[in-house]
């Protein structure tokens, strides 16, 4: 599997985390 | 609703050999959307635990009880998952430090 899980309580950053990792930034 | 997507990170790209897409799923954080977690956890092969430097303090227990809750997971348990805790924010100048975030989590736990 290369699944990997972001997870962390609301507000921690995340799903800006996630955007950034997809675009390369 | 999780956001999902398979992708290639920067860091592979400036790597020799063969690159390989990871399959990236955020899941959402508020509680009561928690079992969605449950979803993806048997297929992970890893896990980032987000945890936000600035307002950390006050989230303090619910950060740990919810790092908790993941460490102690059978299917994390069983498969050895790793799990890699991310301190967000740093940019601000009131971030606290990871050394310290470390230390509280684990005094909390």
């Amino acid at each position: 599997s290369n699944t990997i899980v972001l997870t962390g309580l609301s507000g921690s950053g995340k799903t800006v985390l996630f955007y950034q990792l997809r675009d390369g930034s | 609703e999780p956001n999902e997507g398979t992708f290639i990170l920067n860091s592979e790209i400036s790597k020799k050999g063969k690159i390989k897409p990871v399959h990236l799923v955020d899941v959402p954080g508020h509680s009561r959307l928690r079992p969605k977690l449950d979803e993806f956890l048997p297929q992970a092969a890893g896990i980032v635990f987000v945890v936000d430097a600035l307002e950390f303090i006050p989230n303090l227990r619910a950060i740990s009880e919810y790092l908790y809750d993941i460490l102690t997971k059978g299917s994390v348990v069983k498969k050895k998952v790793p799990v890699v805790i991310c301190c967000n924010k740093t940019d601000k100048v009131t971030a606290h430090t990871k050394e310290f975030i470390r230390k509280q989590l684990e005094k909390e736990m």
